[in-house]
Formats: structure tokens, C-alpha cells, sequence
């Protein structure tokens, strides 16, 4: 059986608002490391990863790997009931048909419960290779989304360049094209606020704005984002928490 | 003229 408690709910809050936009129908995987979680775009051009650890939860029990299959809108409907600040209390049986959701406010005079009905959801799991990446930059999340919605204006696409200079992402579209460059600033005073590029070699890569825009959704999570590229795979986009992560993954636009 | 390429013909199925 599965017994696990976050001090705070609005963490499980806002994965769920982070990726509920991409995939629909999902399960989350318990095991003794976390809660995990896998799934694809109905595209299949888009994989989310997230993963909360066992030392971020004030309380975690699982006898045994449990994979609670989960409509997010459902879910996302329960968790409304829940405020930020709420303990909340998630319990299921070994091969349940129903999660159990409880929040308690920090006055400890309200308690609220509620079973979330479960659906089979036999997804195929996808291995994903540790990738040495060409490039990685780690940059303020807000200045990501604001870099991805204002190309997302003139275009679909965007390429994205790395090379000892800087980040250079670029669209051309019906209206004209744009170009935001950034260059590696570590900015040692506040950290989250600089940009970082490590370099291995140089990276030129085409991805879709849409889904960028998408994974922006996840901003919330942490001030800073880690994009890591390499020529020819996937595009990793990466949410630390304090206790986990939400990572995406968008296969490129090749070019004939 | 560029296409969009998908995730599975990076990550097999395991």
C-alpha cells in the first residue's frame, strides 16, 4: 500500500498545472524512490519525465510499486479543493481502483477527503539514454517563456544555435523574422538571475515554438531552467525542484 | 523544407 504526505500541496499542485496541458491520461509510478511519472504527447513528438522524491515527502510508504493510472483533468479537479499551504495525505491500496486525497489546513480545523476513481493505462515505458550533451545552458525560467511567446508570434519554428558566443534563437515567419541572443553572464550576485553555457561543441537544432510554449507552462516550479542540446537528439528541458523534476523532451525539426 | 521527427525513433521502447 501506498501512504505518502507533502507538507505543502502546492507542490503536487503545480506539476499537475506544469503538465496537464501536454498529456491527458497518465500513471503515476510508486516505488521506494518517489513517485514517478512517463508519458508522451499525443504526437508523440513530446516527453514529459517527472519524478518526486521519497525525501520530499514528510511522510512515504510503499510496500510495493503501485502505478496509479490517472486522468489529469480529473485530478487536477480534486486538487482544486486543496490550498498551497494544506498537508496533504495521498493513500491507495496495492493494485487500487481509487486514490485516496486528503488536505488539512495548517489550523488543523479543516479536513478534506476525496477518492479519485482510477483508469488502466497500459503506456509502454521509453528508455531514455544518459546523453552527454553538446551544449547546456542554465538561465532564469521567466526570461525562457518570454523568449519562446515572442518568437511563438512570428513563427512555428524556432532554431536555436549554441556556440561559444552565446544561445541565438532565431525564427523566420510570414510577417519577418527575429533574433534573441544571450550571452553566458553568471551574474554572481543572484545566480538564478544569470545565464550559464557549458560548451562541448557547437549545436544548431530547428523545434517547435508550440510545444516550447507549452513546457513554459512549468515556469512555476523554479526560477531557473536547464535546456540541454546535442545535434540529432531530443531537446531536454529541465525543471529542478527541491526534491525533484519536471524534464522535457521535444524531438527536433530535421531538415531534408 | 524541414519535418517534424518524433520521440520513439530516438527512445525505444524498453
Amino acid at each position: 500500500m501506498l501512504e505518502a504526505r507533502l507538507e505543502q500541496s502546492s507542490v503536487l499542485k503545480k506539476v499537475v498545472d506544469a503538465i496537464k496541458d501536454l498529456v491527458q491520461d497518465c500513471n503515476f509510478d510508486c516505488n521506494d524512490s518517489g513517485i514517478q511519472l512517463q508519458a508522451m504527447d499525443n504526437s508523440h513528438v513530446a516527453l514529459v519525465a517527472m519524478h518526486l522524491k521519497t525525501e520530499g515527502f514528510a511522510l512515504y510508504r510503499c510496500d510495493r510499486n503501485i502505478a496509479l493510472g490517472i486522468n489529469l483533468v480529473s485530478l487536477q479537479k480534486v486538487l482544486r479543493a486543496a490550498q498551497n499551504e494544506d498537508v496533504m495525505t495521498l493513500k491507495a491500496e496495492d493494485s487500487p481502483d481509487a486514490l485516496s486525497l486528503v488536505f488539512e489546513n495548517s489550523e488543523n480545523d479543516r479536513i478534506s477527503e476525496y477518492d479519485l476513481k482510477l483508469m488502466d493505462i497500459d503506456q509502454e515505458h521509453l528508455g531514455i539514454p544518459e546523453t552527454e550533451y553538446g551544449a547546456t545552458v542554465k538561465m532564469p525560467s521567466a526570461e525562457f517563456q518570454r523568449i519562446c511567446r515572442d518568437l511563438s508570434l512570428l513563427s512555428e519554428s524556432v532554431a536555436i544555435e549554441a556556440t561559444k558566443e552565446g544561445i541565438k534563437f532565431s525564427c523566420t515567419g510570414d510577417i519577418g523574422k527575429g533574433a534573441v541572443t544571450l550571452r553566458q553572464n553568471p551574474n554572481v550576485e543572484k545566480p538564478e538571475l544569470g545565464t550559464t553555457i557549458e560548451l562541448q561543441e557547437p549545436v544548431a537544432l530547428t523545434f517547435s515554438l508550440k510545444y516550447l510554449v507549452n513546457f513554459c507552462k512549468a515556469s512555476g516550479l523554479s526560477n531557473t531552467v536547464t535546456i540541454s542540446l546535442s545535434n540529432e537528439v531530443p531537446l531536454l528541458i529541465e525543471y529542478e525542484m527541491e526534491h525533484g523534476y519536471v524534464r522535457f523532451y521535444l524531438a527536433p525539426k530535421i531538415g531534408d | 523544407e524541414v519535418r517534424q521527427s518524433y520521440i520513439p525513433s530516438f527512445f525505444n521502447t524498453l
